[in-house]
């Protein structure tokens, strides 16, 4: 299956917050999304890797800049019930995303991206990806250059 | 916008690797995905989460059983070459895909996925989301009964 690039997007208006030191056990997820979802927060991107130890982990996730102070609040209260470490908050983030077809079968277009940033220094905070999309959570300064630099890079400027 | 749930999808093919403990500055991901993309290895799900104290991080992929030791033998071999911890392999997985439109817009969809999967005490091991999409990794003893119960709960089986 070819793959094709069709586009590269941004999202400057959402913040990160991690729950750092959950514990990995079920009903964990749901207790704090229930919570987010009942304070009406949009989440955009939910992001969670393996406990090391089947132990504890971490789960971050994205909300509109403009909801940052209602979900705080529920995270901390969440953090407190389940004992965890702590909440983060970074507000200073872009969510950059990378969309085509075919890019599940071709993980050399992931790498090309990951490449394309890492030689302009811009750091990766987090990676999401689905068949259709990559998505790359970086520092806010790097907006613009990390969507030209891709965008040049898969040649997205030639119509 | 109304949410609606489409359907509800299964992977029993994948496997995950981690790569736990490596650094937290640009390159790594780079290296790391340009090693498996010349093995001509396909990565379905990326999933990294932050680091906390800006240092080390890890890097969870997931790629078909049957290219498990041409990806465990780079990932290896990379993880020695960045001094990460280790390198954990989970064979026993399957990737629960929940798919819909209007998603983002209502976590409480996300929120209702997890909370049936808690309900029948099945451990959600990973997370990642987009706007159509919420991906649950859990262990593969647990594919169909994850399957039957959002199948019910999201009503999918009513046509
Ligand atoms: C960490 C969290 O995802 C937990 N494993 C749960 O199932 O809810
Ligand atoms: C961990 C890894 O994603 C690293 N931050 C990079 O940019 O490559």
């Amino acid at each position: 299956e070819q793959v094709v690039v069709s586009g590269v997007a941004y999202d400057k208006k959402q913040a990160r917050i991690t729950i750092h030191g959950v514990p990995d056990r079920p009903g964990i997820a749901a207790l704090l999304f229930t919570a987010i979802a009942n304070e009406n927060i949009v989440v955009d991107m939910i992001v969670q890797n393996i406990s090391i130890e089947g132990t504890i982990t971490d789960i971050s996730f994205t909300v509109p800049k403009t909801d940052i102070s209602k979900a705080m609040e529920v995270s901390k209260k969440i953090a407190k019930e389940l004992k965890a470490a702590e909440v983060l908050l970074n507000e200073d983030i872009a969510k950059i995303s990378v969309v085509g077809v075919g890019m599940r079968t071709h993980s050399g277009v992931a790498a090309k991206i990951f490449k394309i940033l890492s030689e302009n220094n811009i750091n990766i905070m987090m990676i999401s990806t689905s068949e259709i999309k990559v998505s790359c959570i970086v520092d806010l300064k790097y907006t613009e250059l990390a969507v030209r630099v891709l965008h040049d890079a898969f040649e997205l400027n030639k119509i």
